[in-house]
């Protein structure tokens, strides 16, 4: 997982920003290039995280864990909310 | 169920917030829908401490991830009372946890549920109606990008690693799509939001899904 190996090491130089920045304008095109006609679909573009590369910006700001959570059943749940 | 359903409308979801760069989405999004379920019982609507989870919530990592299942299993065991952000504000960094005199006011769960809703989305919606916003965890790499309009590629299920807040979900155009409360400030996605296709577990939005009860 890209987001393991990285770790923060303080201020990023400018060259690393700019790399970081002209990853993610190739990323958005390839990622708009798919389904343009389709209304409504997802529109992808530089913001507040462009100047990160996928694995510094999951490394920050994607850290919940999940386990395992049961499948929900709507029988059981009928059965539960009709007991008074 | 309505077609279109937002509990925003309801004036019971506070304000989007920031993480900044404190991996701490697992707080932002349980201390969130604690706020709307007291809301929606009728009491005052408030930012309540996210950083009293963070930094208390001793089976989760602060800043360093964790996981909403045990952040709601410690609220819900320790009967903690969440105090008011003023109380106790987000400083974006790991810290002691501070202690609060049991004649402080603050708000506990009753309980929660957890329940993994892929392929039964419909039932997801009478969840999310029933209870109020709901708490998922979803994979958000492609979110990096996200500028607006409705996720429906790019995004597959399978490898969750942020939490949001389900507030709603719109079914009255041609692309059914839930509505997704972010923390990563309200200049990110649609004034916080994303919208991400409903059906097909887009993002694994369904996967792991809670409510709580107050």
């Amino acid at each position: 997982d890209p987001a393991d190996t990285f770790t923060p090491t303080g201020p990023r130089s400018r060259e690393q920003q700019a790399a970081a920045f002209r990853e993610s304008l190739n990323r958005h095109r390839y990622l708009n290039s798919f389904f343009p006609s389709e209304n409504s679909t997802a529109i992808y573009g530089i913001n507040q995280f462009s100047y990160l590369f996928p694995a510094e910006f999951k490394a920050t700001y994607l850290r919940s864990k999940t386990s395992r959570f049961p499948k929900y059943s709507a029988a059981v749940q009928m059965s539960i909310s009709n007991v008074s | 169920l309505p077609l279109r359903f937002d509990w925003r409308d309801k004036q019971v979801v506070t304000q989007v917030r920031n993480q900044q760069t404190c991996g701490g989405c697992w707080a932002f999004s349980v201390v969130g829908v604690v706020e709307s379920a007291y809301a929606i019982k009728g009491k005052p609507l408030e930012d309540l401490s996210v950083q009293q989870v963070i930094d208390c919530s001793y089976n989760n990592y602060g800043c360093n991830g964790g996981s909403t299942l045990n952040a709601l299993n410690w609220l819900n065991k320790t009967q903690v009372k969440l105090v008011r952000d003023s109380e106790y504000p987000f400083k974006a960094q790991s810290g002691l946890c501070h202690y609060f005199s049991d004649t402080q006011s603050g708000f506990s769960i009753k309980g929660y549920s957890a329940h993994d809703f892929s392929d039964q989305e419909d039932e997801m919606a009478k969840a999310l109606f029933t209870f109020g916003p709901l708490v998922g965890i979803v994979d958000a790499v492609s979110w990096q990008d996200y500028l607006g309009g409705i996720i429906q590629h790019h995004c597959s299920s399978g490898e969750a690693n942020h939490a949001v807040i389900i507030t709603g979900f719109d079914k009255t155009g041609s692309t059914p799509y839930w509505i997704v409360r972010n923390s990563w400030g309200s200049s990110w996605g649609v004034d916080g939001y994303a919208y991400v296709k409903m059906g097909g577990n887009i993002c694994g939005i369904a996967d792991f899904v809670s409510a709580v009860f107050v």
